[in-house]
């Protein structure tokens, strides 16, 4: 069985995107198969990797909307062991069309649990919305992480999260759990520490111990279509994300 | 008649609300009326004003949804002539109830032009998305102000925003002209000043010449429910959105 990680926050660029490509490449570095599935129609989890939003002709919203076999979208990448359901813009059309189904929040899951998939880890990029795609990968979700600026707005839109985890929990998945990362913190800034100590205070065992801090080189490897582990393997954003998925793995064992 | 300004980008948290707050309250340093209305279900422009998000009985989903009159649903602020439009997460269910209704995309368009408004300026806060609500703002607006930071996701968002303009124009709103605004600059970073000059040699004169560099009081101001020309009125970032609002009038004054 793979371990289903949804990763999504309403708030717009707090990287999420940057979370599931990061934090994949440095599971995969561990010796995991991983499966990344871009759910946005921005479609930056498959510009990230190298490749042309809507060149594919299968993409996430052939899942969704098409009910096709996700055994029959993955496809490799330059990374060993990484594979990719790519993202097109098409999936935005999922919003108005998605909800008039019976049961539309579990398409995602009913997919995921009815094919036998060969990765270890499956890790879901949503897109900045708490819409239908976001309520699918929640229902779908083994564990949600929440990427989280230490900045007010950020930190408010947990409030929405947390309503939604409860919505979700009652009617497609008891067992889903949540974990906050606090993501491009800067340690100098006021503001950043402030935050990030209410955070703590606010969530406590529900936060991360590891935290991703700011670093150019995460600004960078988009551009060159890798990975952070791959763009510059002794980046501190390579170093943290290694950390984080040790602390992921660790995590996962226990729940 | 007044202008209408639809601050929208797809991709998420490159500065729309603060620049739809930031640049509302320098007009009306200047001595324009500006009307503020938030159009996001996170209700940040709401939130940055100090008022709490879902209190108010009307918003701008009794708009989009019920058909209600826009000088019902306006509400003072704290700071004179600058008058607000609160949101609610309500609005997140348009994405599904609009696009059934024929010219859907014309709604708020025409319910600025039935209703004769005494504002010089009206913002649109838009979602981190180019759904059915984006759609109603470039439909409405004179201009749209694309803010866009300089980095890979955000340049890359623009060429979706460019086909939505284009169609947009087609069937809506033939006159809409939009400008680029770079948003959250460091100058100091190499990547910040690589795509910034990339953005300037590939739109030209549709990029403002004013730039908002990285500037903390900006994260502290939504925490304070004031905006940045109040909070700290020397601070850089509310010099740089007062530059903004002149150059603004001046481009205003041409189209
Ligand atoms: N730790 C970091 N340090 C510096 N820059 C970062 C860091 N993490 C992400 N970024 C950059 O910040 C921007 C936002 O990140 P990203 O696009 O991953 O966020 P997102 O939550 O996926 O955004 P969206 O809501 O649009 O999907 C990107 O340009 C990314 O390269
Ligand atoms: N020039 C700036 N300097 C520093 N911080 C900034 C600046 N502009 C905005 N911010 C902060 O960056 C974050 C993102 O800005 P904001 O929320 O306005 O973006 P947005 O595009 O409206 O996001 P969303 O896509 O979620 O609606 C906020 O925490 C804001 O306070
Ligand atoms: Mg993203
Ligand atoms: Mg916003």
């Amino acid at each position: 069985m793979s371990k289903v990680i949804a990763v999504s926050n309403e708030k717009g660029g707090v990287a999420k995107t940057t979370t599931a490509l990061s934090l994949g490449a440095a599971l995969v570095e561990l010796g995991n198969r991983v499966l990344l599935i871009d759910l946005d129609a921005q479609a930056n989890l498959t510009l990230s990797l190298g490749l042309e939003p809507g060149e594919a002709e299968l993409t996430s919203s052939s899942i969704m909307l098409d009910a096709e076999k996700i055994i029959n979208v993955c496809r490799k990448t330059d990374i060993e062991n990484l594979d990719l359901i790519p993202s097109s813009s098409r999936i935005e059309t999922s919003e108005q069309y998605l909800p008039v189904r019976t049961n539309y929040t579990n398409i995602l899951q009913q997919a995921i649990r009815q094919s036998s998939l060969p990765y270890d880890y499956i890790i879901l990029d949503c897109p900045p919305a708490l819409g239908a795609i976001t309520r699918n990968a929640l229902a779908a979700a083994n564990l949600l992480l929440i990427p989280t600026q230490a900045e007010y707005f950020s930190a408010y839109a947990l409030r929405n999260m947390m309503g939604l985890i409860r919505r979700t929990r009652e009617s497609d998945n008891p067992n889903l759990s949540y974990r906050i990362l606090v993501t491009m913190l800067d340690r100098r800034n006021r503001t950043h520490r402030n935050i990030h100590d209410q955070l703590r205070s606010t969530f406590g065992s529900g936060v991360f111990n590891t935290v991703i801090e700011m670093d150019t080189k995460l600004r960078e490897s988009p551009i060159a279509g890798q990975p952070i582990t791959h763009y510059k393997a002794a980046a501190r954003g390579s170093t943290q994300y290694r950390i984080l998925a040790q602390e992921l793995i660790e995590y996962a064992k226990e729940t």
